[in-house]
């Protein structure tokens, strides 16, 4: 059986609405050190990740691995039943077709109790290469989500140069182009001007060429966290992460467009 | 131009 108690039923929230309309459904897998989810979307294009490790729950229980498949658009009209500060408990036992949740209130003076049935997901797994990216990206989620949001009224892709100068984002569409240049803060030449938390730490300049469909469906993993680490190298897949506090991550892998 | 690439130039099933 699973047991895991949330203290914040927003947190999921959250995570729910940043990865549905990418995935519709996918397996949670649940083990002894917490619950995680990889999926792709229907392109091939963009991986979403999670993972909630065990000791961000109070308390957790799962006996033995489980695969409980989850369509998601179900799971966000639930959860929209949860007010933020309450309690969830997720609850499933063995050899059943739906996974329980419960939300308290904070005075737990109200309790309402939902079951979502499971899927049979047939899933695959990818394996992700464990590699060092040439360079990391640390700045504001909320500068990303504005950056992608501004962007795509001018092209439908981004280029991503990160140099030691900092990290420049830049589009070209029929109408026009956009750039928007983050210098690393506390850089000698833009000292007290600096965007407060932009941070490059490189091997080699990167430039990348992304999908801004993708980005802003990524943008919606910002309200999660302050910040977002961006992980590149030239020519493979860009690994973008949201921490969910000190319990765990959001991450995405999307593969880059090519020059023909 | 340029052309979307596929995750699965890069990653391997499992």
């Amino acid at each position: 059986m699973l047991e895991a108690r949330l203290p914040q039923a927003s947190i999921l929230k959250k995570i729910v609405e940043s990865v549905k309309d990418l995935v519709s459904q996918a397996n949670f897998d649940c083990s002894d050190s917490g619950i995680s989810f990889q999926a792709m979307d229907e392109s091939n294009i963009a991986l979403s990740s999670f993972l909630l490790r065990a000791d961000g729950f109070d308390p957790y229980r799962c006996d033995r691995n489980l695969s409980l498949g989850i369509k998601f658009a179900s799971l966000s009209k639930i959860l929209k039943c949860a007010g933020n500060d309450d309690v969830v408990i997720i609850r499933y036992m063995d050899d059943a077709d739906i996974l329980s949740l419960v939300f308290e209130s904070p005075n737990n003076e109200r309790i309402s109790e939902f079951d979502i049935k499971l899927l049979d997901i047939d899933s695959e797994y990818l394996s992700i290469p464990d590699q060092e990216f040439e360079c990391k990206v640390k700045m504001s989620s909320s500068e990303f989500s504005r950056i992608c949001r501004d962007l795509m009224t001018i092209g439908a892709s981004v280029v991503i140069d990160a140099t030691k100068e900092g990290v420049k984002f830049s589009a070209t569409g029929d109408d026009g182009s956009g750039s928007v240049l983050l210098k690393q803060s506390g850089s000698i030449d833009n000292e007290g001007r600096g965007v407060v938390g932009t941070s490059v730490e490189m091997v080699e300049p990167v430039s990348l060429e992304l999908s801004l469909k993708y980005l802003n469906n990524f943008t919606k993993a910002a309200p999660l966290s302050d910040s977002v680490a961006i992980n590149m190298s030239n020519g493979i897949p860009v690994m973008f992460q949201f921490d969910v506090g000190d319990i765990g991550y959001i991450r995405y892998f999307l593969a880059p467009q090519i020059k023909d | 131009k340029s052309s979307q690439a596929s995750l699965m130039n890069f990653f391997s099933k499992k």
